[in-house]
């Protein structure tokens, strides 16, 4: 199996991030190229953080995605 | 609110703590408990008893990656805790990672304040936006009541008020960047960074990224005051100076220098100024300006001492600007001044004012 690249590696963070805290479902995503639902998911939560609203994986959004935190999602319906 | 603003019906809430973190003294950890609780008690009619045996409504535990409720915690940092919104059984349940360094100060994380925000969740509070709210997802350290208005607001359109609750000092509101009415505290440069201070806050602006970053005072530098009244950086001893009345601290980075906090007097300032309401340091001339009321000084960083010959008139020196500044900053032979609403671009050579904007265009609005 191929090493991880920093890429992937923000990646696999990323949607880590927004299945956790923004509902997003597994298996959604695409293979090599960020999905819709995920752009859809990264927007919700910059929109929520008060970030620039871009839809990508910019330094500030993964910045954000690495601080220390609640469990509790964000904006989610509570399940 | 959580969706169908989940509330206990009751004001009478029961908890119980289950086990304890060997990090803290278990007296620590039921102190922390108890504040947590107090934070907002005081501002409902909300009381908390605690049980010692059998099923309370905030069942309060430790635990370490899958714990018991299918919502495993991830080892260190990352996630620090979770907690249910009222119900039966699991509601308001909270669950702290014991994979996390607790603690009763400002290092690693916080108990009370992580408890403090859980049990907002296991009384019926969501996640809030805004980032000086207990109830911001992110965590970050703060001393004093950690209340916002955002947060009381949200507790008490679910319990109503508690009588005494004018007895509390909520937390400020974060600042909105591009409010037409805002103005500055303090601006300085951090190793080609620009930060700039406003109440309890600073925004983090670096030259690459469009979006300033917000973030409390207390939460990087705990060790300083929670407001600041001026700053200045001098990249050649590569230290930031940050002034809060008659009280001064040097940061190097992110860390405060061994030695500080300094009397303000040091300097060479007389004993009469109490407070400095902006700082800047000029490259071209290795002078650093300070600016009190309305007048300036100039404090010549190789002596080490005053110039002499000040304090001089701001109105004077610097014509089209008014008499007093809040904040200072100097690029490339340009001062910007700022004050109310209002940044004055001046070209210190010509001594004249090029341009005038608003406060906020530093923050790109």
């Amino acid at each position: 199996k191929p090493l991880p690249t920093e890429e992937t590696d923000k990646r696999l963070l990323a949607e880590q991030y927004l299945k956790r805290y923004y509902g997003m479902q597994a298996g959604l995503q695409g293979k090599t190229k960020t999905s819709d639902v995920m752009h859809e998911k990264i927007r919700e939560m910059q929109s929520f953080f008060r970030l620039e609203v871009t839809g990508q994986l910019d330094d500030n959004t993964l910045e954000l995605m690495k601080k220390a935190r609640c469990g509790v999602p964000d904006a989610a319906e509570y399940n | 609110h959580f969706p169908r603003d989940l509330k206990w019906q009751n004001s009478i809430i029961t908890f119980r703590i289950t086990n304890y973190t060997p990090d803290l003294e278990k007296e620590d950890v039921d102190q922390a408990v108890h504040n947590a609780l107090n934070v907002w008690s005081k501002v409902t009619p909300l009381k908390f008893k605690k049980l010692r045996e059998g099923d309370a409504d905030i069942m309060i535990s430790f635990g370490r990656k899958e714990h018991g409720d299918f919502n495993p915690f991830d080892g260190p940092e990352g996630l620090l805790a979770h907690a249910y919104p009222p119900g039966n059984g699991i509601g308001g349940d909270t669950h702290f990672d014991e994979d996390e360094t607790w603690t009763k100060d400002s290092h690693a994380f916080n108990l009370f304040l992580v408890a403090a925000h859980e049990f907002g969740h296991a009384l019926g509070m969501a996640h809030s936006s805004d980032p000086g709210a207990l109830m911001y997802p992110v965590y970050s350290y703060s001393r004093g009541f950690p209340l916002s208005e955002d947060d009381i607001k949200g507790i008490q359109s679910l319990y109503g008020l508690n009588p005494d609750h004018r007895k509390v000092k909520p937390k400020p509101e974060a600042p909105n960047k591009c409010d037409p009415m805002l103005t500055i505290d303090a601006v300085t440069e951090l190793r080609g960074e620009t930060i700039i201070f406003k109440d309890s806050f600073y925004w983090r602006l670096h030259p690459q990224v469009v979006e300033p970053e917000q973030n409390l005072i207390k939460s990087t530098w705990p060790e300083i005051p929670g407001k600041v009244d001026a700053a200045y950086e001098n990249p050649e001893k590569d230290v930031v100076i940050i002034f809060r009345g008659i009280k001064m601290w040097a940061l190097n980075g992110y860390n405060v220098v061994e030695g500080y906090p300094k009397y303000i007097h040091k300097l060479g300032l007389p004993k009469s100024i109490r407070k400095i309401d902006a700082a800047v340091y000029i490259r071209d001339t290795g002078k650093t300006l300070l600016f009190t009321d309305e007048d300036y000084w100039s404090y010549n960083e190789q002596r080490g001492a005053m110039d002499s010959g000040y304090p001089r008139s701001i109105e004077v020196d610097f014509p089209g600007i008014g008499d007093e500044i809040d904040a200072a900053a100097y690029h490339y032979g340009y001062l910007y001044l700022y004050h109310d609403q209002v940044q004055f671009e001046y070209n210190y050579s010509a001594q004249k004012v090029i341009r005038i904007m608003r406060a906020n265009s530093l923050l790109n609005c």
